[in-house]
């Protein structure tokens, strides 16, 4: 059970809603494609890690443009590897929180051929 | 039902969808168990509505893939093969965190368990604003089952969440993908009919528009040969769609189609059905007021009961029974058997190459208006009858022959079952 009950029973209400911090710099950035598979995970910073004054260890460079370049291929967007605006706009996308970690699979054969032009999706 | 994973890595586990050189990439039993978490139902939609969206999500995949899915509210917890929770940050025990309102929505674990954000605005399929609850569940259970996220467009695995389109449904690749894990739908059929129906276009003149149908036991699909695939949301009940006949296990289908008839009728034990098109209901009696059903025997004489399956030959005017290992040519203007019936199905349609042959005990004898032929189904196969244009084509084919068996779910896709508890969905 529960260790505490206010007066107020505001720890009853729903908490309020969380925002997820947006993706908006390159450290986000790489957090975000180690998250999902497409960069190596950042190293450590070291045995002061556990400090709250250890310093954060951004990306390598030419590392990060690399999984940046790969992330934008696959969005359809130019392929800079640079932390655009559009680029930063897809990470930032609600998505699946599972590692996009295959490569692409090769497109199943296509259906035998119809003979006749196809009609709109009809609903269910 | 599973090897035991492989230990987790020691940064914690990740909710890892390669699989792992050895490891199982799929579930080997062909009914899952799923339940929607108690303590982790959504605050946003009332828990029944949940578990109806969830439940049509599951059933989505069981309509592709020879698995299906049942709800257990009552097994111990550890006994349910897939459960589904939402929660919010640090949440159901589970080692990755959701970040709140936007980004990450839900993550699902191989063969394993799935959890929403319940910080994300999860709304049921008839809204167009939020993200849809079906949606990401139909791609989270796909996770489930052993697919990864891929960026084709019109795929459900794509990472991303794309606004509702008016209709979502699983594509041709998305049914291969999951078929290469689990194969194709398979299994035999009572009946297989092509539905003729008179209609007039925008200039008023009649066309013949035909519907393909597949029967077994209690329920059926209507198969869209243009879309090589079954109508969404099929199959459904006979006893919804089918008014008059019996509910389960029809024996046979005969549209008796001359200049002067147009007569449908569904067989089943030593009765017979007629079927109005117009009224889409069976005929409670005949011209002469006699009541349906009837008897085969009265109706047909010289035909036995109960038959495994029946077709009407338009252009010799004959319905063929097949009863085991014979058949029976009905001369529908005498009303009589031919005199040299019966006789062997295999005298009658031989086999191209002799062993190769249903020879008795056919499920289904179809004659489709799609592929202008006469297939015999008998468990998974099919043998194709031998048409004049192939004997133009080949003159050595024998009239009436069959061609070697080949796979009905290689020309009849996805035609699958769904657990019985979902069939009124």
């Amino acid at each position: 059970e529960p260790l505490f009950h206010s007066r107020d029973r505001s720890d009853l209400e729903p908490a309020p809603l969380r925002r997820a911090q947006p993706i908006a710099d390159p450290v986000a950035a790489q957090r975000f494609l180690s998250k999902y598979g497409w960069a190596a995970a950042p190293p450590g910073p070291g045995p002061r890690a556990a400090s709250p004054h250890a310093p954060r260890v951004g990306p390598r460079a030419p590392a990060l443009a690399e999984a940046v370049r790969r992330f934008q291929k696959v969005n359809a967007l130019p392929a800079s590897g640079r932390l655009d605006a559009a680029t930063l706009a897809a990470m930032n996308r609600p998505r699946c929180g599972v590692p996009d970690t295959r490569p692409l699979p090769p497109p199943a054969p296509g259906p035998p051929p119809s003979r006749l032009p196809r009609p709109a999706r009809p609903k269910r | 039902f599973l090897r035991p994973p492989p230990p987790p890595p020691p940064g914690g586990p990740q909710p890892e969808v390669a699989a792992p050189r050895g490891g199982t990439r799929a579930f080997a039993k062909r009914t899952l168990s799923w339940r929607l978490l108690g303590e982790g139902a959504s605050g946003q939609l009332a828990v029944d509505e949940q578990r109806h969206i969830l439940r049509l999500a599951f059933r989505m995949w069981s309509e592709v893939m020879p698995l299906d899915f049942r709800e257990d509210l009552a097994a111990p917890g550890a006994a349910v093969d897939i459960k589904l929770g939402f929660g919010r940050g640090r949440h159901l025990g589970c080692p990755r965190v959701f970040d709140g309102s936007g980004q990450e929505f839900a993550h699902a674990w191989r063969l394993g368990d799935i959890h929403f954000d319940d910080d994300e605005h999860f709304t049921p399929p008839t809204s167009d604003t939020g993200i849809s609850l079906l949606k990401v569940a139909v791609h989270e259970i796909g996770h489930v089952l052993g697919l990864p996220h891929t960026y084709r467009t019109g795929s459900i695995m794509q990472p991303n969440y794309i606004p509702q389109e008016p209709v979502f449904e699983l594509d041709w690749s998305d049914r291969k993908a999951v078929q290469k894990l689990y194969g194709s739908c398979e299994g035999s059929f009572d009946t297989a009919f092509d539905w003729i129906r008179k209609e007039r276009n925008q200039h008023g003149a009649v066309m013949m528009r035909f519907s393909t149908y597949f029967f077994r036991n209690s329920w059926y699909w209507l198969y869209e040969n243009r879309n090589n695939r079954t109508r969404y949301g099929d199959p459904i009940q006979i006893l919804r769609g089918w008014h008059g006949i019996p509910t389960q296990n029809i024996d046979a289908f005969v549209h008796l189609w001359t200049w002067r008839r147009d007569e449908r009728y569904f067989f089943k034990g030593n009765q017979y059905w007629r079927y109005d098109s117009d009224k889409d209901q069976a005929y409670t009696e005949d011209e002469q007021g006699r009541s349906y059903p009837k008897l085969i025997s009265e109706g047909f004489p010289g035909i036995p009961s109960p038959l495994d399956t029946a077709f009407y030959d338009r252009r010799k005017q004959l319905i063929y029974f097949f009863k085991e290992s014979l058949v029976f040519a009905f001369d529908v203007n005498r009303n009589q058997v031919l005199d040299s019936y019966p006789m062997k199905i295999t005298e009658v349609f031989p086999g191209i190459e002799p062993e190769n042959h249903p020879f008795r005990n056919i499920d289904s004898a179809y004659y489709s208006y799609a592929h202008n032929a006469i297939f015999f189904f008998k468990g998974n196969a099919y043998w194709k009858v031998v048409s004049d244009r192939d004997r133009q084509q080949h003159s050595w084919l024998p009239s009436n022959g069959l061609f070697p068996k080949q796979s009905i779910s290689e020309r009849w896709f996805d035609i699958c079952d769904v657990h019985t508890s979902t069939l009124n969905m």
